[in-house]
């Protein structure tokens, strides 16, 4: 453990409150991704399936168990509550998730660490989260102004990715034998993703001023 | 043999 993964958790599980604040305390789902919070879902519960057989630390196994809950909240919350439900807009989040689940799962079975089957899972559920932000970021570019909860979110988000790209980094540099090429790749392309949502984020908040992001 | 990566990371 060191502090670059640490605060990525952290920043991860801050994503996870300001998300399930705003559509408790704000009663409304508007601007906000059923579509990738339905792929974050799917991406945790696949691939901490080994939480029945891996003990890797308490620290882990708890936020697993967290990381599922609150996954599984924010679906149920959008998909099936009152008032929640009536102000998802099921015309503007319509991202086909199909095409990023189907190239995802053939990814998962051909490129993997070792040929089982929860390894193909595993791999599955990293390629999946690289690109599970997208329909979040289709969203939010078709209402081009972002509310200021919801950029708030994404940041998070992002910030998380940041702090574990230097993980990694930090990680190689003092371990031996630390070497994860599907995790590095995935994560890289992952973080990508946040680099035009950051530069439009950081030119709204700068100067202290707490505008709405504006998306071309 | 391949060595597989702890998975020690969420």
């Amino acid at each position: 453990m060191n502090i670059f993964r640490f605060l990525g958790d952290m920043s991860h599980i801050l994503s996870f409150v300001i998300l399930l604040l705003k559509i408790t305390q704000g009663k409304s789902a508007a601007g906000i991704s059923l579509r990738t919070q339905e792929l974050y879902m799917i991406v945790f519960c696949s691939r901490y399936l080994d939480l029945f057989w891996n003990f890797s630390s308490l620290y882990n196994s708890f936020l697993k168990v967290v990381f599922i809950a609150c996954s599984s909240a924010i679906v149920y919350i959008i998909r099936f509550k009152s008032p929640q439900k009536d102000t998802w807009n099921p015309e503007l989040d319509n991202f086909p998730i199909q095409y990023l689940i189907g190239p995802c799962a053939v990814a998962g079975l051909l490129i993997n660490q070792d040929w089982t089957p929860f390894e193909m899972i595993w791999a599955f559920s990293i390629y999946l989260e690289a690109v599970a932000i997208l329909p979040q970021l289709f969203l939010l570019q078709k209402q081009g102004e972002v509310e200021n909860l919801t950029s708030h979110y994404v940041a998070a988000l992002g910030a998380y990715r940041g702090l574990y790209l230097m993980n990694w980094v930090y990680r190689y540099f003092t371990e031996d034998d630390y070497l994860q090429r599907i995790v590095w790749f995935a994560g890289t392309v992952q973080t990508g993703l946040y680099i035009d949502f950051f530069y439009h984020y950081y030119q709204s908040k700068r100067g202290g001023l707490s505008r709405p992001v504006k998306l071309p | 043999e391949m060595l597989l990566a702890e998975k020690d990371e969420l």
